[in-house]
């Protein structure tokens, strides 16, 4: 028999966080007209069993953390990663002195879930 | 940290597309237009974020897709003209009117000042008149319509990647009021790059790629590149040279149709809005299951 290992404290639990970066602090607010920054956000926690269920986990993730719990040195924790992500768009000047607007997809996480 | 490009920096940047952080040397004002642009991809954002409900790809905004210009591409550019004015809205004979670029008009002498006070009329198209049998016709020297502005574009493409495929490719030009009166034409021609600028050069080789009316009150004219066969749908030639010219109408009088060409020569701005698409960063639209 094994004992289930004691739920992590919910600060520890797959999850968006948030990171802000001003481009002034980069130093690059000079050439970048808009915006001022943009969300680095990440994903950072664990996916333990039988939390998985409620991350935003598809199937395998639920398995594969099922299985962690009962043979931990044989199966790894699922991966807590980005599921959803927002495009952003950035108007700046180039090296050539032209004003451009690119289209960034998949930039900034919304959501994180475990795989 | 501002200072040496940390390798982040590097990474970031050239997820950006870029190579090293710009130095522009003396920032423009932003153009209204693609400011307008970045507004509404914000606010297209910002609805999309409000409603984290799933869309159907209808509701979606298109990844890469300008939807204000109707056209595929996720990067937009405005480049500056870099050309300089040649006559400030001087008189000067005409070049061209009546013939097309292979005609003698297109490929003649260096121009000469016409006298303004003649009436402008346009020669027939067919140069070569019907001799009457056993009659002799005299020949009269054509008279051109006068040229009013005589403007070099160039514009430095090198920004672009290779693998950018241009989507619209739109020169835009703004002047004073347009033109003053009916019968004014505004014709475009393709010219040598830079490098065979020169006075015979610069005739010899160029090529008319369209002639349109100037309507009077048309502040703004929109040409469509692509539409012209200028530049193809693969990669963009790295400068692109181009010769604009404003010739006058007729029914004014020579000193009021200078002063037109002046201001019409001082107000002439011109700027290309080049869109892109990058396939490696636009990625079909993924449907729901």
């Amino acid at each position: 028999r094994t004992v289930a290992p004691a739920a992590p404290a919910p600060d520890r639990i797959c999850r968006p966080h948030q990171l802000y970066v001003s481009f002034r602090d980069v130093g690059w607010h000079d050439w970048i007209i808009a915006p001022r920054g943009f969300m680095a956000n990440y994903c950072r926690g664990s996916c333990p069993f039988p939390l998985a269920t409620q991350l935003n986990s598809v199937n395998h993730a639920i398995l594969q953390s099922l299985m962690h719990s009962v043979a931990p040195a044989q199966t790894p924790l699922p991966c807590c990663i980005p599921v959803r992500l927002s495009p952003i768009s950035v108007l700046f000047y180039d090296n050539g002195d032209n004003v451009v607007l690119r289209h960034y997809e998949d930039m900034v996480v919304d959501e994180c879930g475990c795989r | 940290q501002p200072g040496p490009l940390s390798p982040q920096a590097v990474a970031l940047l050239r997820a950006l597309g870029l190579s090293e952080p710009p130095a522009p040397r003396q920032p423009r004002p932003v153009p209204p237009l693609l400011w307008r642009l970045f507004r509404k991809s914000q606010e297209k954002l910002a609805a999309a974020k409000e409603t984290q409900e799933p869309q159907g790809p209808e509701q979606q905004a298109q990844p890469c897709r300008v939807e204000e210009l109707g056209v595929p591409g996720n990067i937009v550019r405005l480049v500056p003209d870099r050309g300089k004015l040649r006559n400030q809205g001087k008189l000067l004979s005409g070049s061209r009117a009546g013939g097309g670029a292979d005609s003698p008009q297109a490929r003649g002498p260096p121009r000469h000042r016409l006298n303004p006070s003649r009436p402008v009329t346009r020669p027939p198209r067919a140069p070569c008149l019907p001799f009457p049998p056993g009659g002799s016709v005299q020949f009269e020297e054509p008279a051109l319509a006068p040229l009013c502005v005589e403007k070099p574009l160039f514009f430095n493409l090198s920004a672009l990647a290779p693998q950018e495929q241009p989507t619209l490719v739109r020169l835009e030009l703004a002047c004073a009021r347009g033109a003053p009166g009916p019968g004014w034409e505004l014709s475009l021609s393709l010219a040598p790059g830079p490098q065979l600028w020169g006075w015979q050069a610069h005739w010899h080789h160029r090529q008319l790629l369209l002639t349109q009316p100037l309507l009077p009150g048309q502040d703004t004219i929109h040409l469509d590149l692509l539409d012209l066969g200028l530049v193809g749908p693969s990669a963009l030639p790295r400068n692109l040279s181009l010769v604009l010219e404003i010739l006058a109408g007729g029914g004014g009088d020579g000193n009021g149709t200078e002063a037109a060409c002046t201001s019409l020569g001082r107000s002439l701005e011109a700027s290309l809005l080049v869109v892109t698409l990058h396939p490696q960063q636009c990625r079909p639209l993924a449907r729901r299951r």
